[in-house]
């Protein structure tokens, strides 16, 4: 038996936004830890990792772990039918091949229930190694959507460039090239509108944009992103989920060959 | 010339 109750149901309609153009069907693992998720795109060359964790939800109950195949389109138009106050709770019986969510609205006046079909997915799980990353950029996460969706007009694949002077997102295309450079800024009185660059040593990375525009679209979860950033690894774009988790993307670079 | 790696090349399975 498992059920799952969030009162910012919005959180959950936000996720899927953020996930379901990168993949699409994934296995939701429910545990006492919470509600996660790691799936790769169709390609592997991104991978996502979403955890919300179980003190983040109002009720929880999992009596034992599962692991629900799910079509992540079909998720998203259901969690479409929620109102953005409502409240969602996700319900499934012990091996049943279908899971409920119920939506509330905050008045309590408006119960509805709408159950989905779970698939049996085959999927790779893959180990994660903690690493020391040479550079780490926080930054307003609408200021890196901008740059993305921007330097995307222009060119297909993104150099990020972490340096003394900044973090410097450079593309280049059949029109011309473009540079945009952001400064370390650590703004006092607005912390959302910081700009942080922590760096151990220079690092130099290219990437597709079309991976990082998707990212992007886990940009309401979040004012900032996190980027961490090592030579040869895969970059990691972090967006905290307030008091609940993240959503984790790994993209792996483009190399030289 | 840059070619695109692979996410199952830097991260094994578990």
């Amino acid at each position: 038996m498992l059920e799952l109750r969030l009162v910012q149901g919005s959180i959950l309609k936000k996720v899927l936004e953020a996930i379901k153009d990168l993949v699409n069907d994934a296995n939701f693992d429910c545990s006492a830890t919470g509600f996660s998720l790691q799936a790769m795109d169709s390609s592997h060359v991104a991978l996502v990792a979403l955890l919300l964790r179980s003190e983040g939800f109002e009720h929880y109950r999992c009596d034992r772990n599962l692991s629900m195949g799910m079509s992540l389109t079909n998720m998203a138009k259901m969690l479409k039918c929620a109102g953005n106050d409502d409240i969602v709770t996700i319900k499934a019986d012990d091996g049943s091949d279908t899971i409920t969510f119920m939506f509330e609205s905050p008045t309590q006046d408006k119960i509805a229930d709408f159950e989905m079909k779970l698939m049996d997915i085959d999927s790779e799980h893959l180990g994660i190694p903690e690493a020391e990353y040479e550079a780490i950029v926080r930054m307003p996460s609408s200021e890196f959507a901008r740059i993305c969706k921007d330097l995307g007009t222009i060119g297909d694949t993104v150099v990020i460039s972490v340096t003394k002077e900044g973090v410097k997102f450079s593309t280049r295309g059949d029109i011309g090239t473009a540079n945009i450079v952001c400064r370390q800024n650590t703004s006092i009185d607005k912390p959302e509108e910081a700009t942080i660059i922590e760096m151990q040593e220079p690092v130099t990375l290219t990437f597709a944009l079309r991976y990082m525009n998707s990212f992007a679209k886990a940009t309401p979860l979040a004012t900032q992103v996190t980027i961490s950033l090592s030579s040869e690894l895969p970059v990691v774009v972090e967006y905290k989920i307030a008091e609940m988790g993240y959503v984790r993307y790994y993209l792996a670079p483009k190399i030289e060959e | 010339v840059n070619q695109q790696s692979q996410i199952t090349s830097f991260f094994s399975k578990t």
